[in-house]
């Protein structure tokens, strides 16, 4: 783990008398590779190093009997600072429904996620949830979100592939308001941040709807391209908030860091399995454990 | 580093944050800086220009890039068998979908098998490419067993004689431990009814994914041999250089790249081309 690594190389440094700015240069660069490993972008993680530099070395470093472990401390703390201190509740529109958007990757899971929220929204907040199907790109998109909505005894709204995705997302709303929806979760065609041209449909997309959230999706294992895909998203899209998936896997999630520090937008909350059950809200220190390992 | 004038510390780093920002990760870093400081030691090099070759080289080297080694074990005159792991969402169905097109247009007969029975809608959207691609599928009904399709693909593949049976399996994270058994399962009853198969078992990667890849190739590994990579979505801003990390660790070779989400979109893997791509 990372706790183990640092105050492994600073105990050992110590062990040759008084502690050099040189010695806690190598612990940062140690910290440094481990934050690396576990996904945080480079950027991200110069920018971390050069703050917990500044925290760590002072009286306090040079007086400690545990010098390793003072280290360890100031980058937990900084971890957890920068995730932000406490998990953020989803917006409710005061003028319903209220309209979510999921918006991300390829392949992050966010019509799974969508089926997720869903199930969360009706079975603990007891509300009336719509779901829309407006990916009409993915063969099978539709159906898939379709088989979520029977599972969960959850209305889906869907207008085929053959329209646009705007109009699509514009009639679901028109619909859940006709029909007294407390909610309506908006699930949309994965996308490259690169794409022009999709990102551009999103944008439109998210102009005509004006949601309460609009979440990004993100997988655990997504490595350095996370500070673009976020900073491009949460630019263009506006994203509120974020929900990280698949953090049932052995991906440490370092991405987390990097979304936040660099958008600050809260994850909202974490995917932990395939069923729908699997949602739980984001805890900041849970996480910044994670990352440390 | 087109900018530096001068191989100096700043250039040093320039190419150390190039690659780690590409996600080749901190060992195959590591090990590519102390080859090319020894090398501009060696040979005095003063000027970034002297050091392009060997940046290449170095990374050819990892990346296995011996033609052979990248090409598929398939053959005439019997059924060849393809099956495509990874985890959950990395592009395996569409791949295998690109797959069918390219082979279609070799002149080969494929049969696909839809063997990701649990996650809604698989079987629709596989076979929707089915028959977007006029190829014959082996499909069951939702939350049926994954072996008992592979078993009725293999033999359907045998009876028609076809020369390429592709089997899309179900998304798995690779640290869940009954899931990956189910794989073993399915790569073991594709072994009893066809010999020597799966030829090829496809371990296909996002090319956002960063070190967890290295976990993805190890634990798959462990219950299927991987022949290959399909590193899928390079037309975003990711540079793959996870496949950089991968090659080193576990020598695991590159063979096709995913550039978009419509059958064409699949291109045999060329190390030149993504060495460019990494210094951009
Ligand atoms: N293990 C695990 N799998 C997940 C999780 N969330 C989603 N998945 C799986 O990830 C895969 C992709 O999920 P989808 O919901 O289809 O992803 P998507 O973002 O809608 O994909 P596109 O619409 O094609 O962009 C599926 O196999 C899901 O079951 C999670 O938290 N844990
Ligand atoms: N842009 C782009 N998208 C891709 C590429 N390959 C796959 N995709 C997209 O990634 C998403 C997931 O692809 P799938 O083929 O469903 O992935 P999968 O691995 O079969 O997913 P599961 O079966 O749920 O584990 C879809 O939206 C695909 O269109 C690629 O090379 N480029
Ligand atoms: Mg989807
Ligand atoms: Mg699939």
């Amino acid at each position: 783990s990372l706790s183990e690594r640092i105050s492994g190389v600073i105990d050992k440094l110590r062990g040759r008398g008084k502690l050099t700015e040189e010695d806690v240069k190598k612990a940062l660069r140690e910290v440094r590779r481990a934050l690396l490993e576990a996904d945080v972008s480079l950027s991200v993680v110069k920018k971390f190093i050069s703050q917990v530099r500044e925290k760590a070395i002072g009286e306090e470093l040079w007086k400690s009997l545990t010098p390793g472990q003072l280290v360890v401390k100031h980058v937990k703390d900084e971890l957890v600072a920068i995730m932000g201190g406490e998990a953020v509740p989803l917006e409710m529109s005061a003028d319903p429904p209220t309209v979510i958007m999921m918006v991300g990757l390829n392949g992050a899971g966010k019509t799974t996620t969508a089926g997720k929220l869903a199930r969360y929204l009706k079975e603990r907040e007891k509300k009336k949830v719509l779901l829309a199907a407006t990916d009409v790109y993915r063969p099978a998109a539709i159906k898939q979100l379709e088989v979520l909505g029977e599972q969960l005894d959850v209305q889906v709204f869907q207008m085929g592939d053959k329209n646009s995705p705007v109009d699509i997302a514009k009639a679901a709303v028109a619909h859940g308001e006709k029909e007294d929806f407390d909610i309506v979760i908006v699930d949309t065609a994965g996308r490259l941040q690169a794409n022009e041209e999709l990102m551009k449909e999103l944008e439109d997309t998210r102009d005509a709807l004006k949601p309460t959230e609009t979440l990004l999706v993100l997988d655990a294992m997504t490595g350095q391209d996370a500070v673009n895909i976020a900073d491009q998203f949460v630019k263009r899209i506006k994203c509120t908030g974020a929900i990280m998936t698949k953090l049932d896997g052995d991906a440490r999630g370092g991405a987390a860091l990097s979304v936040r520090e660099v958008t600050g937008i809260p994850i909202k909350f974490i995917g932990v399995g395939e069923r729908l059950q699997a949602l739980e809200v984001f805890h900041p220190d849970r996480m910044a454990s994670r990352i440390l390992g | 580093f087109r900018l530096h004038k001068k191989v100096n510390e700043d250039f040093w780093e320039e190419l150390e944050d190039t690659l780690i920002t590409s996600d080749v990760g901190t060992s195959a870093t590591d090990r590519i800086m102390e080859e090319l400081r020894e090398y501009a030691k060696e040979n005095k090099i003063s000027e970034p220009a002297g050091l392009t070759a060997r940046i290449r080289e170095v990374i050819e080297e990892i990346l296995l890039t011996d033609e052979e080694k990248r090409t598929l074990n398939i053959e005439q005159g019997r059924v060849n068998v393809i099956m495509m792991v990874g985890v959950n969402g990395a592009g395996k169905t569409t791949s295998t979908a690109k797959l069918t097109h390219y082979f279609k247009n070799q002149g080969f007969s494929v049969l696909l098998a839809a063997a990701d029975t649990f996650r809604a809608a698989a079987i629709e959207q596989l076979e929707s490419w089915a028959n977007r691609l006029d190829v014959p599928i082996i499909k069951h009904k939702e939350g049926s067993d994954p072996a008992a399709v592979v078993y009725d693909a293999c033999n359907a593949a045998k009876a028609r004689k076809a020369d390429i049976l592709l089997i899309d399996t179900a998304g798995r994270l690779q640290n869940k431990s009954n899931l990956m058994k189910e794989l073993e399962k399915i790569h073991r009853v594709i072994g009893r009814e066809i010999p020597d198969a799966p030829h090829e078992v496809l371990l296909v990667l996002d090319a956002t994914t960063g070190q967890n890849a290295l976990s993805q190739a190890q634990q798959f590994s462990a219950v299927t041999p991987i022949s290959g990579l399909v590193m899928c979505k390079l037309d975003g801003s990711a540079r793959g250089g996870i496949m950089v990390a991968v090659a080193q660790e576990f020598g695991i070779p590159v063979k096709y790249i995913g550039v978009g989400e419509s059958p064409d979109d699949l291109k045999p893997f060329v190390p030149e081309l993504f060495i460019k791509a990494l210094f951009g």
